[in-house]
């Protein structure tokens, strides 16, 4: 608590970037208005592109889940012989420790 | 995923267990000796680290430790095994010829039992195999799914002179063992009875069934039946994966088996097993040569099948143990590792310690990654008196090696015994010992387990703590051996009663840094161990070579 409390005022008066940025942007606004438009488009696409992420980074979870589940239910089940592989075993084991 | 380096991965390969030298092996296939060879035929899939496209590996060996891999006995090429030649057993005929059952996987999935036999009887080494062009001799009854029927046992007489098998199988949740006579392994004749049903057991395979002797310490041919044998039934439960065994009385005119206990009948969970860690579809053979029956075990992985590709290989099997029923006991069977592994003993150190409550003692032995331990327990009597003449010590009713902490919950009375594959600050260590409780009527109760759950740093590993109860009787010490070979440890506690395999995959305590320690965590007791280690050499498995191979290491 002592050293994040004594570090957090430090940074941000040595911040050149807040500074800067503090001068630029009234300038900007003043001399070309229609750059507004394209930082706030710029935002909406931040936005979109902060969703399409999510759901990519989701995505290949689930489908890797899906595909580990074919796995597991394998060859050797799918041939009628018993499971080989550990890997229901390791997610189970997986899921006691989360619990 | 753990990320592994080839230096912990090339660590895992074992010296003195048997392995190929790449892929995938499972089960145990139509183990015999014949001709002064011991023959070890198995599941194989030469294509991958991982299960599927099952052939059978072949290797020989004078003395069931040092062997010599042989080309591929028999591979899927008929329709009748087209998508496997499954698991197996052989059958000696009156005139010494060998017949070998096994499971085919049809083109279309069906399990169906076929007939092989050695091309060449003339052969020692049985290098060529011819399947009969009758096959399939058996395809699943009237009732029987068709992906549950499979693994014939190994034939034996019944009194009116045919020869009688039963393969596992299921009706619904039912396990089941079918049983058939044939007098020419070519056609067969089903039994309406079955050797054995236990409901709520799940799917029977690789089902075995052999006599043992009530008084004697040796083994029996599959054949015999009298007065002084009981039967075993083992069954790998499907669902599972444990190797269940029960012991009974086995009925030659009807071809039935009755449990001595059916509280604890065949696939039963808290039922007998072989071994209470890792090793799954064995298969028993009488070893003719040396009047034993030996029992073979499949011991797969722990780690993730990524880890498998990447290393390249999967899975070992047991050292071949000697198997007997517990003549003291007699509710018990007793499993030791073949003497032939005595060979690979090297130079010995032996040790005497007295060890307080609390504490862990560096053995020196050096590298600690192949190692055989011997070792006795005895706990002061002063303090078992402590303790059974306490009434307010509670009797410990619900211990339980799989569910009660591990090596770290400390009684008065355990756990002791030794960490092995450990490193220098037992951050990665495998603990095998015994944890002694005060029982039902305030008895001695002994447990021996193995505790893997700080084996390795890695991640990607099943670390479970293994064990059971483990049968004391009056005036016997505490006595363990254990087989540490690199990935394997195998334990032995009470000379056979209860038997432990786990594998293990330390990333730290591997190579010069393995190192092995005494401890006793108990709170209450001082424990005396008396031990001897052995540095084990290697067994040195390769491919058979005519030139080389013709003058292999004598057998004991």
């Amino acid at each position: 608590m002592a050293r994040s409390e004594s570090l957090l005022p430090v940074t941000s008066q040595h911040d050149p970037l807040s500074e800067s940025s503090s001068n630029s942007i009234p300038e900007t606004r003043r001399r070309k208005p229609t750059k507004v438009h394209l930082v706030v488009y710029s935002g909406f696409l931040l936005i979109a592109l902060y969703i399409t992420l999510i759901v990519t980074h989701t995505r290949p979870v689930s489908t890797k889940g899906a595909n580990d589940e074919k796995t597991v239910a394998s060859r050797a089940r799918l041939a009628g012989v018993s499971e080989k592989s550990n890997e229901h075993i390791w997610k189970m084991s997986d899921d006691r420790e989360g619990e | 995923a753990f990320a592994w380096n080839n230096t912990m991965l090339s660590w895992q390969r074992t010296a003195f267990h048997f392995q190929p030298e790449k892929n995938w092996m499972n089960d145990p296939d139509g183990p015999l000796f014949y001709k002064g060879w011991y023959h070890f035929f198995y599941q194989y899939n030469p294509n991958a680290a991982v299960w599927g496209d099952i052939v059978w590996g072949h290797a020989v060996s004078k003395d069931l430790i040092h062997w010599l891999h042989l080309p591929f006995a028999m591979v899927p090429d008929q329709w009748y095994d087209a998508n496997g030649v499954w698991t197996g057993s052989a059958t000696f005929l009156d005139d010494g010829s060998i017949v070998m059952l096994y499971t085919g996987s049809t083109d279309k999935f069906v399990q169906v039992q076929n007939l092989a036999y050695p091309e060449d009887p003339n052969d020692p080494l049985l290098l060529k195999w011819t399947k009969f062009s009758g096959n399939p001799v058996l395809e699943p009854p009237p009732g029987i799914g068709d992906k549950d029927f499979r693994d014939p046992t190994t034939a034996w007489k019944t009194s009116d002179g045919k020869w009688r098998i039963t393969i596992g199988s299921k009706i619904n949740r039912t396990g089941i063992s079918l049983v058939y006579d044939t007098v020419d392994f070519k056609t067969y004749e089903k039994h309406d009875i079955l050797l054995h049903q236990v409901p709520n057991t799940g799917m029977w395979e690789c089902v075995d069934f052999y006599p043992v002797s009530k008084t004697k310490h040796h083994g029996l041919d599959t054949s015999v039946n009298g007065p002084d044998v009981r039967h075993i039934v083992k069954a790998s439960m499907d669902d599972t994966r444990i190797d269940h065994y029960a012991i009974g009385t086995y009925y030659d005119s009807n071809g039935t088996w009755v449990p001595d206990n059916p509280s604890i009948d065949v696939g039963i969970s808290t039922g007998l097993r072989y071994d209470y860690g890792k090793f799954y579809a064995s298969k028993t053979f009488y070893d003719q040569h040396k009047g034993r029956r030996i029992l073979w075990g499949w011991i797969g992985e722990s780690d993730s099948e990524a880890a498998d590709v990447q290393k390249g290989w999967s899975s070992l099997q047991a050292i071949p143990r000697t198997v007997v029923l517990d003549t003291k006991t007699k509710k018990n069977l007793i499993q030791w590792p073949v003497k032939e592994i005595e060979s690979l003993r090297l130079r010995s150190k032996k040790f005497h310690k007295k060890i307080g409550p609390g504490t862990v003692v560096p053995v020196d032995v050096g590298p600690a990654d192949q190692i055989d331990i011997e070792a006795e327990f005895k706990l002061k009597n002063e303090d078992l008196e402590v303790i059974f003449g306490d009434d307010s010590v509670e009797d410990d009713k619900d211990f339980s090696c799989e569910t009660s902490g591990g090596a770290t919950l400390r009684g008065a009375l355990g756990p002791f015994g030794f960490s092995v594959l450990a490193d220098q600050s037992l951050s990665e260590q495998t603990l095998v010992y015994f944890y002694v409780t005060k029982g039902k009527d305030s008895k001695l109760k002994t447990f021996f387990c193995t505790d893997t759950s700080k084996s390795t740093m890695a991640n990607d590993v099943v670390k479970p703590v293994y064990g059971s109860f483990v049968p004391v009787l009056k005036g016997e010490k505490l006595t363990m051996r254990i087989l540490v070979d690199h990935s394997i440890v195998e334990g032995f506690g009470q000379g056979g009663r209860t038997c432990i395999t786990s594998r293990v995959y330390p990333t730290k305590a591997i190579y010069g840094a393995t190192k092995l320690f005494l401890f006793n965590n108990a709170t209450d007791a001082t424990v005396t161990a008396s031990f001897k280690v052995w540095q084990m050499n290697s067994a040195f498995i390769h491919p058979f070579s005519a030139v080389d191979d013709l003058v292999v290491p004598s057998s004991t």
